[in-house]
């Protein structure tokens, strides 16, 4: 059973990679179901995060939203700060695509605040740029200007000319 | 049509371009 469990994550992600999203989900759903009967927390969080990749590009951000949500809050549980991060990530950017601009500046600065802690200074490039885009679409702009300015400082520091 | 315009907002795509090799592996 542990093995099946292994076998369908792996599926699960083989078809994600293929972009057979709908196939992935219903894996990775599968794979959930067992990481839950063996009360496999780790397994049980990865199940989540792939769920919630799977859904964005379904276009089911609703869903993906979800997931994410049990990701983070299983991250915290597990005190797995990068995972934590990775999620407030993953919310922020789907958050945008609902529209939802304050939710996401919420969870942008929350990974903000980690990759800050983790000494992750291509993670805080990333917030920052988010946060810049986030703060303009909600007409706030001395904030976006504010996190674009850093995200331009980190961005020459990493050497990143892109 | 809506949502792909929003998938036009730079740090979303970026994210989404990382996302397409993103699996958690067993």
């Amino acid at each position: 059973r542990a093995a099946q469990g292994r076998a369908y994550g792996n599926l699960g992600n083989t078809h994600y990679l293929l972009g057979n999203f709908r196939k992935a989900v219903m894996s990775h759903e599968q794979r959930l179901l067992i990481a839950r009967e063996f009360g496999d927390r780790s397994a049980e969080r990865r199940a989540y995060s792939n769920l919630g990749n799977a859904f964005i590009f379904l276009g089911e951000f609703e869903m993906a939203a979800e997931y994410y949500k049990r990701t983070l809050q299983l991250a915290r549980q597990l005190k797995d700060r990068a995972v934590e991060a990775q999620s407030c990530y993953s919310l922020g950017n789907t958050y945008t695509l609902l529209q939802d601009y304050e939710k996401a500046i919420d969870y942008h600065l929350k990974h903000l605040v980690i990759a800050q802690e983790l000494n992750d200074r291509v993670g805080e490039g990333r917030a920052c740029w988010s946060l810049g885009n986030a703060y303009t679409a909600l007409g706030n702009h001395d904030q976006a200007v504010h996190f674009a300015e850093k995200h331009l400082d980190i961005s020459r520091e990493l050497g990143d000319r892109n | 049509v809506q949502r792909m315009n929003f998938i036009q907002v730079d740090s979303v795509q970026r994210w989404m371009d990382d996302l397409t090799l993103m699996t958690e592996c067993e």
